[in-house]
């Protein structure tokens, strides 16, 4: 679908796991169901970082983005770029 | 490697605590690992150590050992399938810093020796993030260190970047290693190959090691001798040799190609398809141009001599694998070339197999590595370290190519390459090798003795000093036993960002727990982060007074008494309060401060402050620039 091809891959950073938390799995298909309405998480979600600090990697299009920007939570989110061998 | 930790001394016979070696997990985030490789061979090792909470998930075809205890890959761009290196860069790295001793290693010959990695009997976890057609993806870095910090490894090798660097809160490696250095784990990474263009360096986050890449003593040249007995020192790395055979030398304006729609410049640059291959064969032909030895080898020449358009010492930093018998040279040998054979009816030429000599100026950075000053937090010095990362022989991937000339099928176990790759796994290596001494000791003290045991690098031959080579060149022998360590744990990190402006609410989502930023007059300048180095940037043509507020924790002698030393520039005054520092117990903590003061002057000051207690030398480096 068109908003499909709007989507591009970003992360969002949510600092440390929070001590005796929830599982931040589920958190993080919350969020996201929160701004993508009623359309399908299926190939939204690429991966989601629970075991060492918290946040997860997702593609977005510009609108959803800004809507996570002003969740609790959410330290940063950026575009996953490309970094190379040196 | 078969070279470079002789270099620094650190022989196959220093002191090991071998035992403690085996139980540390070295984490490589990199193009994967090439398992069967002798370097990975797990004869002798026994079961993994208990701590690992790691798994092999190396993929199809992938099988783990009790040396490569671990293997994980991550692709979000495809749904490639395996953790084997395919580049061979993994492997190199990850040989680099814990490779077994592997005996008669060599690049076809040159460099033999016995490769080895810094603590050769540590276990790997490798974590591919990086793909040949799609580079390595942040979101595959971050679930690698999210993995390898779970994963229960010591510390993290990362010889990968950006061109230039990025604010901590989108840098995925800052991030990881954020919560890595949280977790007790060091991360060092490479400080990038963008130099020397100023403040070029990518990993300045301070919890991050950054290190530069420099030469050994080993420099690895051919010699081309031609038909009037005349020998021309070439720059390549040259497997190949003409058995004593002196060959018929043409330049390729002479041999050009007729059937295509190509120009004499076009033959003179040697360009692939401008070439007669029958006016080619069996003879070295001349070009113009650096990438000319794939016409030449298309067209079937034996050989071929090739312009460089860098100086000597530059062409040498970037000495390039060749697929045939070719070497480069400067313009003044290859005028000197070209004279000799237009002076004679029938020139003649050998390219000799290149071989290692001596390189008596090293260590020196290499241009390529870049410099500082950080530009995120100009209070912190970046590069931290110098390390060799240049024509460095450790294990490679046998299916990666060897050099830029795809066509170039050969396959090796071994391989030369250069890059501030190279340099990041021998400081991981030395890294390990001070935890194996010193188990309990935080990320920052590794890094502090690493740091202050340094050797000094000399700024006549590095023109940009401590931009290019930070505090020095690793010594590895030193760095077990430094007598003071400047420790810095998270709290002091964080208090750091305060300083750079990060709000309540992100401070205590990125700490995970109820900290808040100091207030008013309580805040702190990044110059007084307990960092092992100095550094601060003032404004042009206006006289400055800056001060440095330091802590050190005694790890020597329990009654030691170590005194300041300052080097002392011209028109600048450096002050060290107080100048003697009692310590009475092992692990006590003496504050000082130091001011530097001056009037507007040279744009860069560079000094060093030395403790010393007569049986160590703890040094740092103290820069003061200019805002340009």
């Amino acid at each position: 679908t068109d908003a499909d091809t709007d989507r591009n891959l970003h992360i969002v950073y949510m600092g440390s796991l929070q001590e005796g938390q929830y599982s931040p799995a589920s958190q993080h298909l919350t969020m996201l169901q929160e701004v993508i309405g009623s359309s399908s998480l299926e190939n939204v979600l690429v991966r989601s970082y629970t075991r060492s600090f918290n946040g997860f990697a997702a593609k977005l299009t510009d609108n959803e983005r800004q809507k996570l920007s002003s969740m609790d939570g959410v330290v940063s989110i950026f575009p996953s770029g490309t970094l190379h061998l040196q | 490697t078969t070279r470079s930790w002789d270099f620094m001394g650190f022989n196959e016979s220093v002191s090991r605590k071998r035992k403690t070696e085996s139980n540390i997990i070295v984490g490589v985030i990199d193009s994967g690992i090439w398992p069967e490789s002798d370097s990975f061979s797990d004869e002798g090792f026994g079961p993994p150590p208990s701590k690992w909470k790691g798994a092999c998930r190396g993929g199809k075809n992938f099988t783990c050992n009790n040396k490569i205890i671990g293997a994980r890959y991550y692709n979000s761009a495809s749904s490639e399938i395996s953790a084997r290196d395919e580049q061979g860069h993994g492997s190199h790295t990850a040989s680099t810093a814990a490779g077994n001793q592997v005996k008669d290693a060599s690049f076809y010959g040159l460099a033999k020796g016995t490769a080895r990695g810094g603590v050769p009997s540590a276990r790997i976890a490798a974590y591919r993030v990086c793909y040949p057609d799609t580079g390595c993806a942040d979101a595959d870095i971050l679930a690698a260190f999210d993995d390898a910090i779970a994963d229960g490894v010591d510390l993290i090798t990362i010889s990968i970047g950006g061109s230039n660097a990025i604010e901590f809160n989108e840098d995925v490696i800052a991030i990881g290693a954020f919560h890595a250095m949280a977790k007790g784990i060091l991360t060092v990474q490479a400080a990038g190959n963008d130099g020397p263009k100023s403040s070029s360096v990518s990993s300045v986050a301070p919890w991050l090691f950054s290190v530069a890449a420099s030469s050994t003593d080993r420099m690895i040249v051919d010699n081309i001798i031609l038909g009037n007995g005349k020998t021309v020192q070439g720059i390549s790395i040259n497997s190949f040799s003409l058995d004593g055979q002196k060959l018929p030398l043409v330049h390729g304006k002479e041999v050009l190609s007729l059937t295509d729609d190509c120009s004499t410049t076009s033959a003179e640059n040697c360009f692939p398809g401008c070439l007669d291959s029958r006016k080619v064969k069996g003879k070295i032909i001349i070009c113009d141009r650096e990438m000319g030895y794939v016409g030449a080898l298309r067209a079937g020449a034996a050989g071929s001599i090739l312009l460089t358009d860098l100086s000597k010492e530059d062409a040498f930093l970037v000495a390039f694998i060749v697929p045939l018998p070719a070497s480069a040279v400067s313009s003044k040998e290859y005028n000197a070339i070209l004279s000799y054979k237009n002076s004679t009816k029938n020139p003649l030429a050998e390219i000799l197999k290149s071989e290692a000599i001596k390189n008596t100026t090293a260590p020196v950075v290499t241009k390529f590595s870049s410099r500082g000053p950080n530009s995120l937090v100009p209070e912190i010095l970046k590069p931290d370290i110098s390390a060799p990362g240049l024509q460095i022989l450790a294990a490679y991937s046998p299916i990666a190519p060897i050099s830029e000339y795809l066509d170039d099928k050969r396959s090796v176990k071994y391989h030369i390459i250069s890059g501030t790759s190279m340099s990041c796994p021998h400081v991981t290596g030395v890294a390990a090798y001070v935890k194996t001494f010193h188990p309990d000791w935080s990320p920052s003290a590794i890094k502090s003795a690493i740091m202050t045991t340094a050797w000094t690098m000399d700024p006549s031959k590095n023109g940009d000093g401590e931009f290019a080579y930070g505090s020095g060149h690793i010594n590895p022998l030193e760095a077990i036993n430094p007598g003071l360590v400047y420790e810095t744990l998270k709290p002091d990190y964080i208090k750091m960002l305060c300083s750079k402006g990060l709000s309540d609410k992100a401070l205590r989502r990125i700490s995970g727990d109820n900290s808040t930023c100091p207030k008013g007059s309580e805040k702190e300048s990044p110059k007084d982060l307990n960092y092992p180095s100095m550094s601060a940037q003032v404004k042009q043509d206006k006289p400055f007074k800056i001060t440095f507020n330091r802590t050190v924790t005694n790890v020597g002698l329990p009654n030691s008494v170590y005194k300041a030393n300052v080097s002392q520039p011209q028109n600048v005054s450096i002050k060290v309060e107080p100048a003697v520092l009692s310590f009475k117990s092992l692990n006590e903590k003496k504050s000082f401060t130091i001011t530097v003061s001056g009037s507007a002057g040279k744009p860069f000051l560079s000094s060093s402050l030395v403790w010393s207690d007569g049986k160590h030398s703890v040094r740092s480096p103290i820069v003061v620039y200019y805002s340009s």
